[in-house]
């Protein structure tokens, strides 16, 4: 499950 | 067809099924649910629903007027958000990217760069909580433009890194890239 620090990499439309 | 566009935002999942976000809507606290692989957020203005595994979350927004898919990278456990203070010097070093060997110096609001011959360069500093990034553009040949969002890290006292996602074709998925970068 998820834990610790996660950063947006992109956005996809 | 799909377009690819930076995203700004930092998830921090703790104990009890909560997490804490920064992202450009300020901060935001969430309780979450994982059902196998199918993960739900819910935040006070937003229900994010998607899918995790141990090195990606896909999520969609409940709000979002079309669908949209949000991809988040697990950040080694290693690495604190912190700031870099006003006044700090620093030097840049990346493989096969044009911010190798560049310094910058970090002020109050904004980030200067030192000498280079990057065209059209553009870096902008934000600072949301405890998270703090470097907005950029420059320009590539044929009318092309780089466009990133560059997460800052402290990995040891006077080494960071900067992780980034840079754009340059919008139909082309954007691939890793981390900068290390040493205080002088």
């Amino acid at each position: 499950q998820p834990s610790g620090t996660w950063v947006m990499a992109h956005i996809k439309a | 067809s799909v377009v690819y566009t930076p995203g700004l935002m930092v998830v921090q999942y703790e104990a009890n099924q909560t997490a804490k976000s920064y992202s450009w809507d300020g901060n935001e606290n969430w309780t979450w649910q994982l059902l196998e692989d199918s993960l739900l957020m819910f935040g006070k203005k937003d229900t994010l629903f998607g899918t995790y595994s141990p090195n990606a979350i896909l999520v969609s927004s409940t709000v979002d007027p079309v669908p949209t898919e949000y991809t988040f990278l697990k950040v080694d456990d290693k690495l604190e958000l912190e700031h870099l203070k006003p006044g700090t010097k620093t030097n840049l070093k990346i493989d096969d990217h044009p911010f190798d060997k560049l310094e910058l110096t970090f002020e109050q609001d904004t980030v200067l760069t030192g000498p280079n011959e990057i065209e059209g360069l553009e870096m902008y500093l934000t600072t949301i909580g405890p998270l703090q990034v470097i907005e950029y553009s420059f320009d590539k040949p044929l009318e092309k433009v780089e466009l990133g969002i560059i997460y800052l890290f402290r990995e040891r006292r006077r080494k960071y890194k900067g992780l980034f996602y840079p754009v340059v074709d919008d139909f082309r998925k954007p691939s890793s890239k981390e900068l290390e970068i040493s205080i002088k």
